[in-house]
């Protein structure tokens, strides 16, 4: 009989709640025998309570909370009936083999470790997609002059992004090669993010006067060259850039495009051969001082520096884009180009903006291949792309057939961009776009091409038509 | 027009290409040193407009108005994926820049050639005016009996046009400057 009660108060010991959670807790928990009955009730006991375990939420923690909370009140009211002892008496065994506490335990770490590898994976994901690079890997620019390379390159170098180097390289182009660029010009900038697969046309092509008409522009332009100049749209168009994807501060980046002007640069060739071809002689003195010095043109190699412009563009990296636009800079501007009868007019500038545009583009040999819209020519140029994939050419076929179709098709190609324009002007432009770049319309155009023999240029191309506009 | 060309780290691909318009502009400087564009010259004008293409007629000038630009920076990647080639391209020139990224595309994507062959081969341009096929120094002589064969009126001239180019295969990018520039240079960092 002793044995008996000390076997049965061991038993009701191990059911007690806090028993339970250190049998959920610890799988591995020295075994008793069933004994008998018993141990056979304990089994269909347990097995009900699974099952009804089973059906909880998988979670470990909120697994054990109901865990406790369905064991703490049966517990405590057979406990109350109970005189001396605060344990009661039970038939379950729980620690029979079939115990599938143990079994929940592996679950519960199993499920953790299950979670905590997921998290961090997902961690991982996501840092390679919007982290910064961790290993710093290649990069390549190419300008027209090495010395603007050179800044690109150190951009990079800074952790600049690829717009900065780009700001910073356009701007120098501007200062080392003025006869072809620079902050009193315009031009486009195609970005394009490759893990995104998302690009970017930035347009900060000049603008006409508002004053401006054609008449007078016509009969007068090469006497007064005030009338050719558009609203200059460089500043605004790099500003516009690294508003969108600069990571350099703005000031940084034009101080070390200054740099390069404070400091000075060797004339490059195209430089001096472009100051050796000019043949106007009424330049003005500020003109001839900068590009003449002592009446002698700049040769190739000769160092210079252009202080003027470091001055500017400190200037304009200090007080930001409304320096140019708007500030002594644009009167400077405006007064100048009416000294040479030009119509520029304040609100000319402070009207101009930079847009952001998406390209044209086209499939071509298993690339996507981006261009700028009008009033760019990039529908064009997608236009002789589609026609010529129509051609299959390759190494098998002849040289001769492949630069006839060449030909043919530019001819086609460089008509078809005259039929180009502003859309912002003239929305019919759109139309013509979408008619372009369609393989369709290729198709149709290459049939004209003749295979044997050329044509003459502009000749039985159909032109698109004209829904609306001005004209 | 200048050109630059930039693949970066962040794996973006960037290509600008700026002007003024003709060689210094309008030749007008401001005392502080800007010099002015002469981008009004880009807009058609009716009466050389309409004996030459209608379409032109798009293009004529108007307040606010952009002038048809044959700037073209033009950039290629994988049309499915992210492997293959990525090319970023620029040209100067006026028209001539959209023959000559196209035959540069052609030489690239079309022919398999590398970036640095496809660059430096000669150039053709039809000149649509007066019906010359212009091509430059670099075009071989056999190509030019070719072409006159089909009829073709050609014209050798010394330059064309400047392209310059950035490609990435991959991890692997390289820059390069049309062999024909003496001043263009192109950088790769390592």
């Amino acid at each position: 009989a002793a044995e008996k009660e000390a076997s049965q108060q061991s038993t009701l010991g191990a059911y007690s709640p806090v028993d339970y959670m250190s049998i959920t807790s610890f799988p591995r928990l020295p075994e008793e025998e069933p004994a008998g009955a018993a141990a056979e009730g304990c089994l269909r006991s347990r097995k009900e309570e699974d099952a009804f375990l089973g059906e909880q939420d998988t979670d470990p923690d909120s697994f054990l909370k109901s865990a406790r909370l369905q064991r703490l009140p049966s517990s405590s009211s057979e406990m109350g009936s109970q005189d001396v002892s605060p344990l009661r008496e039970t038939s379950k065994d729980p620690f029979s083999a079939d115990c599938s506490c143990r079994q929940d335990g592996l679950t519960v770490i199993i499920t953790a470790c299950l979670t905590f590898a997921m998290g961090v994976t997902v961690a991982l994901i996501m840092q390679i997609y919007f982290g910064d690079p961790q290993i710093f890997h290649q990069g390549a620019v190419v300008t027209d002059a090495a010395r603007c390379t050179a800044l690109g390159i150190e951009v990079l170098n800074k952790q600049g992004s690829s717009v900065d180097a780009a700001i910073a390289a356009a701007l120098c182009a501007g200062i080392i090669n003025p006869h072809t660029s620079g902050i009193g010009g315009g031009g486009v900038m195609l970005v394009h993010d490759i893990r995104k697969n998302e690009s970017q046309v930035i347009d900060f092509r000049e603008t006409a006067p508002f004053g401006i008409q054609e008449e007078g522009l016509q009969k007068a332009w090469e006497l007064k060259p005030g009338l050719l100049v558009g609203v200059p749209g460089m500043i605004q168009g790099m500003h516009k850039a690294h508003q969108l994807h600069g990571r350099l501060p703005w000031s940084e980046l034009l101080g070390l495009t200054a740099n390069i002007a404070q400091d000075g640069f060797n004339v490059t060739h195209d430089l001096a051969r472009a100051i050796a071809e000019l043949k106007e002689l009424n330049y003005s003195d500020k003109f001839r001082e900068t590009f003449l010095p002592d009446g002698q043109p700049l040769l190739p190699g000769m160092f210079v520096r252009r202080l003027d412009l470091a001055t500017i563009l400190d200037l304009v990296g200090s007080e930001g884009v409304s320096a140019f636009y708007g500030g002594n800079l644009t009167q400077e501007i405006i007064s100048e180009v009416h000294n040479y009868g030009g119509v520029l007019l304040e609100e000319d500038f402070s009207n101009y903006n930079a847009l952001v545009e998406n390209p044209v583009h086209t499939v071509y040999q298993g690339h996507l291949v981006l261009s700028p819209p009008p009033p760019h020519a990039g529908p064009a140029l997608i236009t002789a792309l589609n026609i010529l994939e129509g051609f299959n050419i390759t190494s098998q076929v002849t040289r001769e057939n492949t630069l006839h179709w060449i030909a043919e098709t530019l001819k086609i190609a460089l008509d078809l961009a005259n039929s180009l324009g502003d859309p912002v002007c003239d929305a019919s432009v759109y139309h013509s776009v979408e008619d372009m770049v369609s393989k369709s319309k290729a198709g149709f155009l290459r049939q004209l091409i003749n295979d044997s023999q050329s044509f003459p240029s502009g000749i039985n191309i159909p032109h698109f038509s004209m829904e609306s506009g001005p004209p | 027009a200048s050109q630059v060309l930039v693949m970066g780290p962040d794996d973006y691909i960037v290509a600008v290409v700026s002007s003024l318009n003709r060689p210094f502009g309008s030749g007008i400087i401001t005392p502080s040193g800007i010099l002015l564009n002469s981008q009004m010259l880009d807009f058609s004008w009716l009466n050389s407009t309409l004996n030459y293409s209608s379409p032109g007629l798009r293009n004529l000038i108007q307040p606010g108005k952009r002038p048809l630009s044959f700037l073209l920076p033009t950039i290629v990647r994988p049309s499915e994926g992210m492997c293959g080639t990525y090319l970023c391209l620029g040209a100067n020139n006026g028209d001539k820049a959209l023959s000559s990224i196209t035959q540069v595309l052609v030489n690239v994507l079309t022919l398999n050639k590398n970036l640095s062959e496809s660059l430096s081969l000669g150039r053709l341009h039809p000149q649509l005016q007066s019906n010359i096929l212009q091509v430059d120094s670099e075009f071989p002589e056999e190509d030019i009996k070719f072409l006159e064969s089909r009829g073709h009126q050609v014209d050798k001239v010394d330059v064309l046009s400047l392209v310059h180019g950035a490609r990435r295969t991959n991890n692997f990018i390289i820059g390069v400057k049309d062999p024909r520039s003496m001043d263009a240079a192109g950088a790769t960092i390592l």
